[in-house]
């Protein structure tokens, strides 16, 4: 089974068997190449030599014979340098968490852990509207008790007024004077009684 | 810990040793044997220049994918990440392949600071709405208080508006 | 297959960083 070293890609932006694979195609082209100019260079130098007996033919069986060789040890080779690269350069250490992963080890947050967090959240803020209407609540209710105090002493006052209004006028104390009124009218009723029981 | 520049340095440069090695001077006149007893020195020079050629080409090819991918740079900063998180022995963490399961621990900090910011608030409102409350309380026995001095006047004068109706009706007589 | 890894990859490296954007201005806006 393939290791698909996605957790590679993820840091290096590609897989790194493709990387390899790119190196390798690489390599493997520059083998070729440069096999390929050995063998222009040597049929070249054969036309100088005069009576060669070497045919191009004969010559592209040496070259056929040298890289099936080369071929045959690059890739045993590279195969050993690619295992290399995977373990040991291209390759996050499974002990290893990447930087924009680092969450996952401070908040290792299932999913039912998180839809209680979400949960109490959404508590949180039904009970924040709440407070807030009982604030409304009490600050209108404050807001009320103002006016109606206002009117309560603005009666208190104006009974007030009435007393003074009272006292202004020599009659300190309403009920006293109402009752020394009704005394002197009926003092004034005895007079005028013993008045007319006189004149007759 | 060797760097991972310079180990792939060493890896390559092993590969090509080792190559090289492989397709020996003396594999390569094996091979090229009638031209080589024609010309050994030629044969000599070119097989110095394909072992040259091929070194240059390998390593060249080596510094274009360093450079095209930044690679000495990533490679350096993976060195430091692995440095840094050497101490942790057991497996880390790795993508569950269920986006939304990880997506939680990314969400969860800020869901965290969201809910204490909210419990705060909550904390601060409800204090203040106790406060409130007390006050609310308090003006509504001040208002109680109030409306039993208004109720002790106002019956106070209407217990007055009666006597004064009484001696109204005597003067009348 | 290749491309698709790298596909995921990128999106894993990517998306939290995108979606958590939306979600931090959704929770600001919620608590304005």
């Amino acid at each position: 089974s393939v290791d698909p070293m996605t957790y590679e890609a993820q840091f290096f932006g590609f897989t790194p068997q493709t990387c390899m694979f790119r190196i390798y195609i690489a390599f493997q082209d520059y083998l070729f190449e440069v096999m390929q100019a050995v063998e222009q260079v040597i049929l070249k130098k054969m036309e100088g030599i005069p009576g060669c007996d070497i045919t191009p033919v004969q010559i592209r069986k040496c070259t056929e014979k040298f890289l099936c060789f080369m071929k045959g040890h690059f890739d045993n080779l590279f195969g050993k340098m690619e295992q290399l690269f995977l373990q040991m350069i291209l390759r996050i250490p499974p002990n290893i968490l990447l930087p924009e992963d680092k969450c996952q080890e401070m908040y290792p947050y299932s999913e039912e852990e998180f839809q209680l967090l979400q949960k109490e959240i959404k508590e949180l803020q039904e009970k924040c509207k709440v407070e807030m209407y009982t604030k409304q609540a009490l600050l209108a209710e404050l807001e009320e008790q103002k006016i109606v105090e206002d009117k309560l002493k603005q009666t208190l006052t104006l009974f007030d007024e009435l007393e003074n209004v009272g006292r202004d006028h020599g009659t300190s104390d309403f009920r006293e004077s109402l009752v020394s009124v009704v005394q002197n009218s009926r003092k004034l009723q005895d007079i005028r009684d013993n008045v007319e029981k006189e004149s007759k | 810990a060797v760097s991972r520049v310079k180990l792939l340095d060493t890896m390559v440069d092993t590969f090509l040793q080792k190559l090289i090695a492989a397709g020996s001077y003396q594999r390569f006149t094996d091979c090229y044997k009638h031209f080589h007893q024609l010309q050994p020195e030629m044969t000599q020079r070119i097989y110095d220049k394909f072992v040259t050629q091929l070194q240059a080409s390998i390593r060249e090819e080596i510094s274009e994918i360093k450079e095209e991918g930044n690679l000495e740079t990533v490679l350096m900063s993976l060195d430091k990440i692995v440095e840094d998180g050497k101490k942790r022995k057991e497996p880390a963490w790795r993508p569950s392949g269920t986006p939304e399961k990880d997506l939680c621990s990314v969400l969860a900090p800020y869901f965290l600071q969201q809910r204490d910011t909210l419990r705060r608030h909550v904390q601060k409102q409800e204090a203040k709405n106790q406060e409130l409350a007390e006050a609310v309380l308090a003006g509504r026995r001040q208002v109680e208080e109030l409306q039993r001095q208004v109720q002790a006047r106002q019956q106070a004068w209407q217990a007055l508006h009666r006597e004064r109706r009484e001696l109204a009706a005597v003067l009348k007589e | 297959f290749d491309e698709i890894i790298v596909d995921i990859a990128t999106k894993r490296k990517q998306y939290p960083r995108k979606i958590l954007e939306c979600v931090i201005k959704t929770l600001k806006a919620q608590h304005e």
